[in-house]
């Protein structure tokens, strides 16, 4: 009788193995998340320790398991069945459902409940005039001021990348990487020749601490700040100022992982991954915003240019018609985005 | 997903500046967690 029915326990045997092994690999990851995380609050800076793992990763076809992903996640899923997914990765990744706009059974599938809003008042905005705020919600990984003629910044202790392969041939960033940039004089603003009206501006950064003489604007310098989105954040970007968008770039790249292990192991990360660069001009000067995708959230929309398309399967990517680089119109005023504005989304997939 | 902002902003008073220009400070710490809308910097 048992050798006709076959092995009674071996299906609920493999299914405990598998959710035993499932947990154990759990453990272990919150275990090294908590070690990292005691790590940082000693002030341990993380070195950057390229593994045979990172290199391995080059090889995987990430932009195929991204477009997988991206159609897993966008198949609509029972309404029943809704709340018990959504709380699930909410418990996994500490996302807040508190907030979402919407009752859990109206998002039809994860990738909607991803890209979710938020009720009216979840996010008020800084009314300080004075201040830049946080275009997102995240964790702030780096900040600082960028100094000399080709400004780094730190992917981890031990490896940085350069702001003008981060931003793309910027009107400006080539003025830095010639050092031969300084501060537009009135009567250069006054009347504009045709060399500064194409970079409608030329900054000081040779020498940041030497005031124009004849401007009277305070001195400037060029600052940055690098802010990770984890699975469970709201994934919506705001506008950190009001602010003139003049340009949107568009660089393909790759798609890797950006968790704190790649980024202590995958070289020139931010510089090869896929993003979508909007910059342009606040009143402190320039103003530039890179929106970095990675393997599970590898789309950007743009509100102010929803043609625009990323992630797009590599034979697309060969012939797409889409601008790499797109000027706003009317050229040097292009568009005008109030501080808190909805300016983009992440996007599963 | 990560967001990388890169800005000018006023730079700290150098210490024989006389007059009363604004400068920009940030204030976060690294490794905190922030929400849109707050302020990153002033």
């Amino acid at each position: 009788n048992t050798d006709s029915q076959g092995n009674p326990f071996l299906v609920p045997g493999a299914t405990v193995a598998t959710i035993l092994m499932l947990g154990a690999l759990h453990a272990r990851r919150m275990y090294n998340d908590k070690k990292i995380e005691e790590a940082r609050e000693r002030g341990i800076e993380l070195e950057f320790q390229p593994d045979a793992k990172a290199a391995f990763l080059r090889l995987l076809p990430l932009r195929s398991i991204s477009r997988l992903w991206g159609t897993l996640t966008s198949v609509e899923l029972p309404v029943w069945l809704r709340p018990h997914v959504y709380k699930g990765w909410a418990r996994a990744f500490h996302a807040n459902l508190e907030e979402s706009a919407l009752p859990l059974e109206q998002y039809a599938s994860l990738q909607e409940f991803f890209v979710r809003t938020l009720k009216e008042g979840s996010r008020p905005i800084d009314p300080d005039p004075q201040c830049l705020v946080s275009p997102v919600d995240g964790t702030i990984l780096r900040f600082g001021e960028l100094k000399g003629v080709r400004p780094m910044i730190d992917q981890v202790k031990g490896f940085s990348y350069s702001v003008s392969s981060l931003l793309g041939a910027s009107s400006f960033l080539p003025l830095i990487a010639e050092g031969n940039v300084h501060e537009e004089s009135s009567e250069e603003e006054k009347a504009p020749t045709e060399k500064s009206k194409k970079t409608w501006w030329r900054i000081s950064l040779a020498s940041p601490k030497v005031q124009d003489p004849v401007s009277v604007s305070p001195m400037r310098g060029l600052f940055y700040c690098v802010i990770y989105l984890r699975p469970g954040d709201y994934h919506r970007v705001h506008s950190p100022v009001d602010w003139n968008v003049l340009t949107r770039r568009h660089f393909s790249g790759h798609l890797f992982p950006l968790n704190e292990r790649a980024t202590r192991t995958i070289r020139n990360l931010y510089v090869e991954n896929e993003r979508v660069v909007l910059e342009g001009r606040w009143q402190g000067g320039f103003m530039a915003i890179a929106a970095i995708g990675a393997t599970n959230v590898g789309s950007i929309k743009l509100l102010i240019e929803p043609e625009l398309r990323t992630n797009l399967p590599i034979r697309k990517l060969m012939h797409s018609e889409q601008p790499e680089e797109r000027v706003y119109e009317p050229e040097g005023i292009g568009m005008m985005l109030k501080k808190g504005n909805e300016v983009a989304a992440f996007n599963m997939g | 997903s990560t967001v990388v902002l890169v800005f000018q902003a006023p730079v700290p008073k150098s210490p024989n500046q006389k007059d009363s220009s604004p400068e920009f400070s940030f204030c976060v710490k690294s490794g905190d967690r922030i929400r849109v809308g707050e302020a990153l910097g002033r």
